[in-house]
């Protein structure tokens, strides 16, 4: 029949506060659905908590000492080696490429270009009411605008009546539609910016998770015997309007439990916003004839701390801040059944799922690259040598393919 | 099949101690480096000194670790690592690319 197309969905900072992963305050009926047709990587890990050296690794299959990039601010071909990358890959095996949002992390770190024209066949698409994120445009008690850390909106009165990860949906769908009847086939990579903060969301999300039910971490303590080099003081949150009037003391806080249960609740009221644009996207799959023959792959570039351990951020090692949802649908094969309707988390809150294909072995974000070229059938890359900076195509990570035909042991 | 599942992650720190630059470093200013091995069983954490200049990490100048015993602490809020006899961990952790 040719061979399958892949859409690659990504979101930024979601930790694995979802349904399908356990969670039992997260309402997130469209990716645990997904999850129920897919092989769900119990145990997967991101190689460093911070966006950009993340999405670089992930895209590489190559870990932050190999492309060098432990901050925003340099671009691997000319900083480490000229890697190739997964979409850089697919793209020199006929696919049509294409970025939707966040998929590189923007500016240096991917040469002003999210790397096109060597990861894309066209140049990605960027929200354009992506520019009002850090402005201020969350209302305040006092009915003024504030660059608030808490900002649920209604959407009718932000600029341009729309968020940036529903124009990334709706943009992600278009160009699905464009694909339907072509022979060639395509890698769509769609990046979410929630729930990365700030938490600028529709106000009807936070309906989900009233504050008398929301829990505190269970540990939400500077731990005793943690080196303070450790410890992250969770510098971006204090730079927010609403974060500075607390007066949160530096470097170890804390931040007051009423405004702790606030800001988990906003943090899950994101997740199911970025289920509901997910859930978009795999019903426009679904609807247009595409779910059988689409691989789709969902992940995050890492986690977030939720409040354990006294921290509100990623910037560590803990598993809360470098665990990641994982999984792959592959048509046929982690399941016989393709469809995806969109579940409307306010009136089918309570559906629940069970995930197809558990798998609980430890895997890597620099596993997915290597993993996706077998499960189209193309040769993975080799791994790489000991040094590798002149090596433009290998993989530091393990191809999973193999857990697809056999259930894991022990 | 019996080999041990792993995953790895690292973060960079400038300093010992928080600072208002220890969430993000620039290159420059990285002189520490986390460097974690994770299993079903713990996880395992060395804090190295880093030379931003030549990317190199010196796993001999341990700054501090972390080894949190997942079964038992599965939050990481027991760090068990001044506890144990770690030098084989160390060497393990020494060992990898």
């Amino acid at each position: 029949k040719g061979r399958r197309n892949v859409l690659f969905i990504i979101a930024d900072d979601l930790r694995t506060s979802l349904g399908c992963y356990g969670d039992p305050v997260a309402r997130s009926p469209n990716m645990d659905q997904l999850a129920s047709r897919s092989q769900v990587f119990l145990n997967a890990y991101a190689q460093q908590a911070v966006c950009a050296p993340s999405r670089t690794s992930m895209l590489t299959s190559r870990r932050p000492d190999t492309t060098r990039l432990y901050d925003f601010y340099s671009y691997w071909r000319v900083h480490a080696g000229n890697y190739s990358t997964l979409p850089q890959y697919l793209k020199s095996q006929g696919y049509a490429t294409m970025s939707v949002g966040k998929v590189f992390h923007q500016g240096i770190a991917s040469n002003f270009s999210d790397d096109f024209p060597y990861s894309w066949s066209v140049p990605a698409y960027h929200p354009p009411s992506y520019r009002y994120e850090n402005l201020e445009v969350c209302p305040g008690r006092d009915g003024a605008l504030h660059r608030n850390l808490l900002c649920a909106v209604n959407v009718s009165e932000q600029p341009g009546a729309v968020l940036p990860d529903m124009e990334s949906a709706a943009q992600a769908v278009t160009l699905l539609k464009s694909r339907v009847g072509r022979r060639q086939p395509f890698f769509l990579a769609v990046g979410f910016h929630k729930p990365h903060i700030p938490f600028r969301i529709p106000q009807e999300f936070l309906s989900l998770y009233p504050l008398e039910e929301m829990p505190l971490a269970p540990d939400p303590d500077v731990p005793e015997l943690l080196p303070p080099v450790a410890y992250n003081p969770w510098m971006d949150l204090r730079k927010r309007d609403d974060v500075q009037k607390l007066n949160a003391s530096f470097p170890y806080g804390p931040i007051p439990k009423d405004f702790q249960l606030l800001l988990r609740q906003h943090y899950y009221a994101a997740v199911s916003y970025v289920d509901a644009q997910v859930g978009r996207l795999l019903a426009a799959l679904d609807e247009l004839g595409l779910s059988d023959d689409t691989l789709v792959v969902l992940t995050s570039d890492h986690g977030w701390s939720l409040g354990e351990h006294g921290e509100w951020a990623k910037y560590s090692n803990f598993n809360v801040a470098t665990r990641v949802p994982l999984m792959f649908y592959v048509p046929g094969v982690t399941s016989a059944a393709s469809s995806f309707p969109f579940i409307d988390v306010f009136s089918q809150s309570g559906r629940r799922f069970q995930n197809g294909r558990p798998v609980e072995n430890m895997v890597e974000l620099v596993d997915v690259f290597p993993t996706v070229c077998s499960l189209l059938g193309l040769k993975a890359p080799r791994p790489c040598p000991r040094v590798s900076f002149k090596v433009e195509l290998c993989t530091e990570g393990k191809n999973l393919v193999h857990s697809f035909r056999h259930r894991e042991r022990g | 099949a019996n080999k041990e599942h792993m995953a790895f992650s690292q973060y960079p720190r400038p300093a010992d101690q928080p600072q208002l630059n220890s969430d993000l470093p620039l290159l420059k200013d990285i002189r520490v480096m986390g460097y974690s091995m994770r299993t079903w069983d713990y996880r395992f954490t060395l804090w190295v000194a880093f030379d931003p200049s030549t990317f190199q990490a010196n796993m001999s100048d341990i700054h501090a670790g972390e080894l949190y015993m997942v079964a038992d602490d599965p939050g990481e809020d027991v760090n068990v690592f001044s506890r144990l006899e770690h030098v084989a961990m160390v060497r393990k952790l020494d060992a990898l690319p």
